[in-house]
């Protein structure tokens, strides 16, 4: 289950911290997965008292600094969530999936959660195997809403943190790539690792933040209720 | 040559340079729920005044009974609140009539203390259950904690972290983070906990949705 609360002193109309939270969620803590399981309990909720003394804040009559505290609000809701994932049951990876190339913003993380919770690339991820097929094959059953063109797709892994060197390209426009398996190699031992998919459709991106799947976790979940 | 650092250590917060937020208390101790007396299991969180407050729920069928409620609070208060009250260990999902209840008492329990302890009327307790589903919350133990609680709350980093550290189930280390920055001429500041580590693929809709 994901709990989370933010108390803030800031001013903020009620309705303008519903409309904030529910864009920072939006982008952050409904852009994460560890086992792709949604719980009975999953709540973020947000105070603001005020005691600052600034400004209220409220969409209507204060723009300005409504789009500040929001994009403040997405990314510090976005710096909590990610540690959900880095202390996923038995995770080792950290794993940082982009979709761009999208018509919309939805498709984007619509296609992003289905990589994200792939099972098989979850295993492949915990295994430092660069199989970009299980990649490929999760982008093609997402049913985004359109056509995803195969031979426009291009697939990559990027080193994090960027390291000076270029991405490792692994599917450009739908043709495979030379893969230096060195290279992937050395990617994927890394903890911390970004997946990029341009489906070379649009200008909209969304990103995931996943983990990989390991043998821990089913220890600790085999027997959960004991 | 030394030893890797755990999670728990790399992701540990920081509090040297921390700025929490005006007005708010917080702590977090063991009232029964967890068997091992060590973990806490009961964090409350209050405001010394009344607060906007928003919230994103589970779009899961089967809701659990604090969602409902917290729900209930939102809309009762249009969207004015002053505390939450969260319990570990057990998740209070599943449980019928009998959830409700519990849940709405631990929130009816909260809310009395803030009558009795400010001269604001202004109430509304939001809540929030993890742990294992389709078992009844121990709620004399939790009630009677939360009574307890009113006489630890603080705002010092070790109140918040005791708080962070009530939040968790399987969890490896407390997720606990603070930020400030300028917003109309004034600073301001937010602190953040959250909880998770299994069952994490969350879909979440506002309240009203």
């Amino acid at each position: 289950t994901l709990l989370g609360m933010i108390a803030t002193d800031a001013a903020v109309t009620p309705a303008s911290l519903q409309d904030a939270l529910t864009y920072a969620v939006d982008r952050s803590f409904n852009s994460i997965s560890v086992d792709g399981d949604m719980s009975t309990n999953d709540t973020i909720v947000v105070l603001a008292n005020g005691a600052s003394g600034s400004v209220e804040i409220s969409e209507k009559a204060t723009p300005d600094e409504y789009i500040k505290f929001r994009d403040q609000l997405t990314d510090f809701a976005a710096e909590l969530a990610q540690l959900v994932v880095r202390d996923g049951e038995g995770a080792e990876k950290f794993v940082k999936i982009t979709v761009k190339g999208s018509p919309t913003y939805e498709a984007a993380h619509k296609i992003a959660s289905t990589i994200s919770t792939s099972a098989l690339v979850k295993c492949a991820l915990h295994g430092e195997d660069a199989n970009w097929g299980r990649i490929l094959c999760a982008v093609g059953y997402s049913n985004p809403g359109f056509d995803i063109d195969p031979t426009k797709v291009t697939v990559s892994f990027v080193p994090v943190p960027v390291d000076g060197s270029a991405e490792l390209k692994l599917l450009v426009n739908g043709e495979p790539e030379h893969v230096d398996e060195a290279r992937a190699s050395e990617i994927l031992k890394s903890e911390d690792l970004a997946i990029q998919v341009d489906l070379g459709l649009g200008d909209e991106s969304a990103t995931y933040w996943t983990c990989d799947f390991s043998h821990e976790y089913i220890s600790i979940n085999a027997d959960y209720r004991s | 040559s030394s030893a890797p650092q755990s999670k728990a250590q790399r992701f540990a917060f920081d509090p040297t340079a921390a700025k929490f937020p005006l007005g708010f208390v917080a702590t977090g101790l063991h009232c029964g729920v967890k068997k091992d007396p060590s973990r806490l299991d009961l964090g409350v969180i209050i405001s010394d005044r009344p607060c906007s407050a928003a919230g994103t729920f589970t779009r899961n069928a089967f809701v659990a009974a604090p969602v409902v409620v917290s729900k209930e609070v939102l809309a009762k208060g249009r969207g004015i609140a002053r505390g939450l009250v969260v319990n570990s260990g057990c998740a209070n999902a599943v449980t019928g009539s009998q959830g409700l209840k519990d849940a709405r008492a631990m929130s009816d329990q909260l809310d009395s203390f803030l009558c009795e302890s400010n001269s604001s009327s202004a109430t509304g307790t939001l809540v929030m259950s993890t742990g294992v589903i389709g078992q009844l919350l121990p709620i004399k133990k939790i009630l009677s904690g939360i009574t307890s609680s009113t006489a630890t709350l603080g705002s010092t980093h070790s109140a918040w972290l005791d708080a962070a550290k009530a939040f968790m189930t399987t969890d490896t280390f407390p997720k606990l983070r603070t930020r400030s920055f300028e917003l109309g001429g004034k600073e301001v500041r937010m602190v953040g906990i959250d909880k998770g580590a299994g069952m994490i693929h969350p879909n979440m809709g506002p309240p009203h949705a």
